[in-house]
């Protein structure tokens, strides 16, 4: 399994 | 020029004491509603987002928007020489390369100031939405600290599923297996002893135990954790502090190669 960074869960502000 | 008065200054130290190992670093970003805080761990799966408002301090004033780069170690050994009954006075001048904390007994007949180095970082701010979950968990913190702790000597991954049936914690390493299922439950007259479970959807979801364990130092902060899912999106995991804010934690699930 692998694990995506958070980051890509969210948008930029 | 900024200033922050809490008159129960061990709620700081257990804040840092919650956030150093997770985060080396970030910025504390105070403004005239309050303190706010981003930062990502050094692998970026997991987010942490702290929120002291203004009036949850005993004195708060910060004319101008200042982002302070903290590191966390540093401050720690800081607040680790302030007494816990002690009034912890946090004070910037504007552009400040330092952060002056002064602690004040409680009687006080002791005060003592350190300043400490600030640093310049570097820092992207994530926008998180307002979102419903399809599982929403309230539990005792330290219920939730005793699960994951226990899950962490089995395997390194944890299967959380949110089911009628309650909420089940499944993991599985070299010595063999583990469930731990908690239902709702209402019964404890104190309500920080309950366990509520809104389930909109069932859902079922993977972590990394080790991220969730660490989690957990935020325990002495709140009585109550709330454990937010939504399928293949990150775990939230709210710990309210009072009245003066909220540590918020995020983490990447585990999904498929």
């Amino acid at each position: 399994m692998k694990q995506i960074s958070i980051g890509a869960y969210f948008t930029s502000s | 020029m900024f200033e922050a008065r809490i008159t129960q200054g061990s709620v700081l130290k257990k804040l840092v004491e919650a956030l150093k190992e997770l985060v080396t670093e970030g910025n504390f970003d105070v403004s005239s509603t309050g303190l706010t805080l981003q930062a990502m761990d050094s692998s970026h799966v997991c987010l942490v987002s702290l929120t002291l408002r203004d009036d949850g301090f005993d004195h708060y004033r910060c004319d101008r928007n200042m982002a302070m780069g903290i590191h966390f170690g540093n401050l720690s050994k800081i607040l680790k020489c302030a007494g816990n009954e002690d009034t912890i006075t946090l004070k910037a001048e504007d552009n400040a390369d330092t952060l002056t904390l002064m602690f004040e007994s409680a009687n006080q007949d002791r005060i003592s100031d350190f300043d400490l180095k600030l640093m310049s970082i570097e820092s992207e701010h994530l926008g998180i939405p307002d979102q419903d979950y399809s599982a929403e968990i309230k539990m005792p913190s330290a219920e939730y600290q005793r699960i994951v702790r226990d899950l962490t000597s089995i395997g390194d991954t944890v299967l959380i599923s949110a089911t009628k049936e309650g909420i089940k914690f499944s993991t599985s390493g070299d010595v063999g297996t583990a469930n731990i299922t908690l239902r709702h439950n209402t019964t404890p007259e104190k309500p920080e002893e309950q366990t509520i479970i809104d389930l909109k959807e069932p859902v079922a979801l993977t972590f990394a135990l080790r991220y969730l364990n660490n989690f957990s130092k935020a325990t002495p902060l709140a009585p109550q954790v709330k454990l937010s899912l939504t399928k293949d999106l990150p775990i939230f995991v709210e710990y309210q502090v009072g009245d003066l804010g909220n540590v918020r934690f995020f983490l990447a699930p585990k999904i498929d190669d």
